[in-house]
């Protein structure tokens, strides 16, 4: 199903930008 | 955490929903001290995903017989566009000040709204489905309610004919549907059910058989053998019923939790 897949997208890439923005604040904890 | 109750939704969120918390802990950890790295790009990706789904999901909605769907999509799609656009003031923000606490509190913001935005929109999809899966347990409660009117052996043919063809199909997708359940109870109680509806067809038909033979005998006995079809009809009904609220379910017992 092609919204599955939009969904899959989305995830995957929030799950990019939440990486990035935690590696900030891991370094500093 | 929020809990998903097919195995399709849960794959989908899980990594995220788990990423999203590990942001908050974080974010309140370090108490807006460190300084954000650039986060137009991966908020771009998000952006353009995000359009990707709104236009998906638009085609969706105008393609679907659904009514529900219809109704319930665009509030999910709404919710998943409007965090979106958090995601980009934050990142906007961040590029001024990387040290900005109210870009942070718009960054976890947009992406708690990007994960709930996503769990409704395959939510509601999800139901949609589970809706098509009810209709066809409709079909054969609609054929069964059916049953005590037959008395030849030509109408018995043809009520064959068409609750077999439904019958297949519920088998054929509340199989499927319980392999998808992370709820382990509400599997099983799928299984027994479609366990006892094939069971039961068959008695169902020879017990229909028998009350045909004995009208065209003359009709002594007929009251016993109507009495023996309707007893397991209504047990076919229940089944089928017991089916239809299970599929239904979306949330956990906490029994099982426990």
């Amino acid at each position: 199903e092609v919204i599955l897949e939009a969904a899959k997208s989305i995830a995957a890439a929030t799950s990019a930008l939440v990486k990035a923005a935690s590696a900030a604040q891991r370094e500093l904890i | 955490m929020p809990v998903f109750h097919t195995k399709t939704i849960e794959s989908i969120l899980e990594p995220v929903a788990q990423q999203v918390s590990r942001l908050v802990i974080l974010h309140e950890d370090a108490e807006d001290g460190s300084a954000m790295p650039d986060l137009e790009k991966p908020v771009q990706a998000v952006s353009r995903a995000v359009m990707n789904l709104i236009k998906v999901g638009k085609e969706t909605i105008n393609c679907s017989d659904d009514p529900i769907l219809k109704q319930d999509l665009p509030s999910a799609l709404y919710r998943v566009e409007g965090a979106s656009r958090l995601l980009e003031e934050a990142s906007a923000m961040l590029k001024q000040d990387p040290y900005s606490g109210p870009a942070r509190r718009k960054l976890i913001e947009g992406s708690r709204g990007i994960l709930q935005g996503t769990s409704s929109l395959l939510l509601c999809f999800d139901e949609s489905e589970v809706r098509k899966i009810i209709r066809e347990c409709k079909k054969v409660l609609d054929y069964l309610a059916v049953a005590e009117v037959i008395e030849s052996m030509e109408d018995l043919v043809q009520f064959l004919k068409d609750l077999s063809p439904s019958l297949s199909r519920v088998s054929r997708e509340v199989g499927a549907r319980e392999k998808e359940l992370t709820h382990q109870v509400h599997r099983d109680i799928l299984v027994r059910c479609l366990d006892q509806v094939k069971t039961l067809a068959p008695i169902l038909i020879c017990s229909m058989k028998i009350y045909i033979h004995i009208l065209s005998e003359g009709g002594k006995g007929a009251a016993e053998a109507a009495e023996n079809r309707d007893y397991l009809t209504s047990r076919m009904t229940g089944e089928i019923l017991e089916i239809i609220r299970v599929l239904q379910l979306t949330t956990y017992d906490e029994d099982e939790w426990e």
